[in-house]
């Protein structure tokens, strides 16, 4: 028997406009742990591994650990059924073949239950090694966001160099080139304002902008974004759910041939 | 050339 339920029911429904577009099946693994997925896109160049701890729960029932295949798309259709201050449940028996959405709006005055059949889903779990990386920056998610938004304009691909002057985003495209760097700030009135950059050596990384920018979809789940990078590894971007869980997604980088 | 590499030449199935 599984029962998770979720006050801060918003949550889930960012969690999942920021994975539906790229990844179409996913399993969703409940354990003693949390309510977690790690799934790769179709053609295997990004990762997302999500995590909402079992403590961001207000009840948590997790007889057995389970594994329930959903289609994104079709659960972030059902989850738009649900208010922005819903608390929501998560309903499935064991041995069951689908998973109940349950919605009460904050005043008890409205319930709604939405069942979702679960399908079989085939899918090969990666181990990710803990690493440290050469560097890592912490920044507004919202400016992130932005300077994405504002490179893809001009260009495919996004090249993250950090140095200890700061962080620079650089694309290249027909219409010309651009360059945005972001400097360390940390005299700001509220710290999730701050840009931070820690940096044990200089590293520069190409990535395709447009799953970047799939990324930037998880802007409303945090306030701050965090890019992890070390030379031929996959970039971590992630963004933390205050003490409740993250989701990080890892984008293999463009190589020189 | 920039060649796209992939996630699974990184991280190995666990």
């Amino acid at each position: 028997m599984l029962e998770l339920r979720l006050v801060q029911g918003s949550l889930l429904k960012k969690l999942l406009e920021a994975i539906k577009d790229l990844v179409t099946d996913a399993n969703f693994d409940c354990s003693a742990t949390g309510f977690s997925l790690q799934a790769m896109d179709s053609s295997h160049v990004a990762l997302v591994s999500l995590l909402l701890r079992s403590e961001a729960f207000e009840h948590y029932r997790c007889d057995r650990n389970i594994s329930m295949g959903l289609n994104l798309s079709n659960m972030a259709k059902v989850l738009r059924c649900s208010g922005p201050d819903d608390i929501i449940t998560l309903k499935a028996d064991d041995g069951g073949d689908s998973l109940t959405f349950m919605f009460e709006s904050p005043n008890q005055d409205k319930i709604a239950d939405f069942e979702m059949k679960l399908m079989d889903i085939d899918s090969e779990h990666l181990g990710i090694p803990d690493t440290e990386y050469q560097a890592i920056v912490r920044m507004p998610s919202a400016e992130f966001a932005r300077i994405c938004k504002d490179l893809s304009g001009i260009g495919d691909t996004i090249a993250i160099s950090v140095t200890k002057e700061g962080v620079k985003f650089s694309t290249r495209g027909d219409i010309g080139s651009a360059n945005i760097v972001c400097r360390q700030n940390t005299s700001v009135d509220k710290p999730e304002d701050a840009t931070i950059i820690e940096m044990e050596e200089p590293v520069t990384l190409t990535f395709a902008l447009r799953y970047i920018n799939s990324f930037t979809k998880a802007t409303p789940l945090s306030n701050q974004v965090t890019l992890s990078l070390s030379s031929d590894l996959p970039v971590v971007v992630e963004y933390k759910i205050a003490e409740m869980g993250y989701i990080r997604f890892y984008l293999a980088p463009k190589i020189d041939e | 050339v920039n060649k796209q590499s992939q996630i699974t030449t990184f991280f190995s199935k666990s």
